[in-house]
């Protein structure tokens, strides 16, 4: 039952990893002059980490990021990732915002930040979260691909134990999946905001985890967001707390924002998403679409934001 | 392949600080193999943890001798996995 086109592509259901990069294929092959598939790096076990970009030219233009699936059973990420890909090539030269955003602005969207972790989802472990790489002296494999980053890393809000699920890793960095970002977002230069998303607790969240010291950017982030959850509830009353990493959820060391927001990316922040009842991570897949809509509208509130305050 | 069987999700809610320590305190129990879903943030948010199915009894017994108030959010996680698997299964096929 291949789709033959992203048009007849279920968004509505939960698909396996080549399901997802057979649609990438075929998204970039329906929008040559929009859409390429930049391959950024190998997950350990050789996977191709695949990222989406979306550009109507120019060069090494101010940037967005876009990241789903680095928590590999998440799975309404990449799912809500998949459909957020499909929005942004309809939407351009429709939707007047997003056309706005990507005459000046280029956005890149990786779907599967974690490909080893979510096949292993798939077919091994339906509770997996962190990458597949072991971890020498250990019977445990994996890394938390959410504390390996190099902001705070090693500091309280990680484990030191390759058994636990927030193992930060040997070193930073240490996790090709993070390090192919880095690298790409090092040489790229020119991102304005980096948004990568969890599930689930209904929250957006914005740097810092690993430190109480508030953002420089705190207000203007602050203010930001609850923008953007006002958004979000539009449509379908979802409620979100937001906040600072620290003050909303917990400490959380060697985090992806963080690092990115210390790269100088000012719009840098989390999602994570639903669940709104007693599903957690085995959202039924009727609310994929509903999911990815709302999350939606926040999205564009912060890309719009960014596109607007250039910095 | 890892299978759930009589894994059970539960819902412990804190009444104050103090059982937020209390519930903070689990995570350091390695040998109940407890999985936290969604972890200790503050007294207003539930925290959601899978508990294996040797662990579920003194686990019981653990929060109840602690009077934390707990709701069972998945009676059998297995039983959710296996309807996501069929739920997939026929949607491809349709």
């Amino acid at each position: 039952a291949e789709p033959r086109n992203t048009e007849s592509f279920d968004f509505s259901r939960y698909h396996t990893i080549s399901e997802i990069y057979s649609f990438q294929d075929m998204l970039v092959a329906e929008n040559p002059n929009l859409v390429s598939k930049i391959v950024i790096g190998q997950s350990y076990q050789g996977r191709p980490l695949n990222v989406l970009k979306f550009s109507t030219g120019g060069t090494n233009r101010p940037a967005i990021w876009i990241d789903t699936g680095i928590h590999s059973r998440e799975w309404v990420t990449q799912a809500s990732g998949t459909w957020f890909a499909k929005k942004i090539a309809s939407d351009y030269g429709r939707d007047s915002a997003l056309t706005a955003i990507l005459d000046k602005m280029d956005i890149f969207v990786e779907i599967v930040t974690n490909p080893d972790g979510f096949y292993f989802t798939h077919n091994s472990n339906r509770m997996w979260r962190k990458t597949r790489k072991p971890n020498p002296g250990s019977s445990c494999v994996g890394v938390d691909p959410n504390r390996n980053w190099d902001a705070g890393f090693g500091g309280a809000g990680a484990s030191g134990n390759p058994c636990s699920e927030t193992y930060r890793g040997e070193k930073a960095h240490s996790e090709p999946e993070v390090k192919s970002i880095v690298d790409f977002v090092k040489s790229h230069g020119n991102f304005k905001a980096f948004v990568s998303i969890h599930s689930y607790s209904q929250m957006l969240l914005y740097p810092y985890g690993y430190t109480t010291t508030p953002v420089k950017d705190q207000a203007e982030l602050h203010n930001l967001a609850n923008k953007a959850i006002t958004d979000l509830a539009s449509l379908y009353g979802t409620r979100y707390r937001y906040g600072s990493i620290i003050n909303t959820i917990y400490q959380a060391s060697g985090g992806t924002i963080d690092w990115t927001y210390n790269q100088g990316i000012k719009y840098s922040y989390t999602f994570e998403l639903r669940d709104t009842g007693r599903y957690g991570f085995i959202l039924p897949a009727n609310q994929i679409i509903p999911t990815a809509q709302e999350t939606w509208l926040a999205l564009m509130a912060i890309m719009d934001h960014t596109f607007k305050n250039p910095y | 392949k890892e299978t759930f069987e009589g894994h059970q999700v539960l819902r412990i809610t804190a009444k104050d600080e103090a059982q937020l320590a209390l519930i903070k305190d689990m995570e350091e129990m390695v040998h109940l193999q407890l999985d936290f879903w969604r972890g200790v943030t503050d007294v207003a948010t539930p925290v959601d943890v899978r508990v294996p199915f040797h662990s579920l009894q003194s686990v019981k017994r653990h929060l109840e001798s602690l009077e934390l108030e707990y709701l069972v959010m998945i009676q059998d996680l297995q039983v959710m996995l296996d309807e996501e698997k069929l739920e997939m299964e026929s949607a491809a096929r349709v």
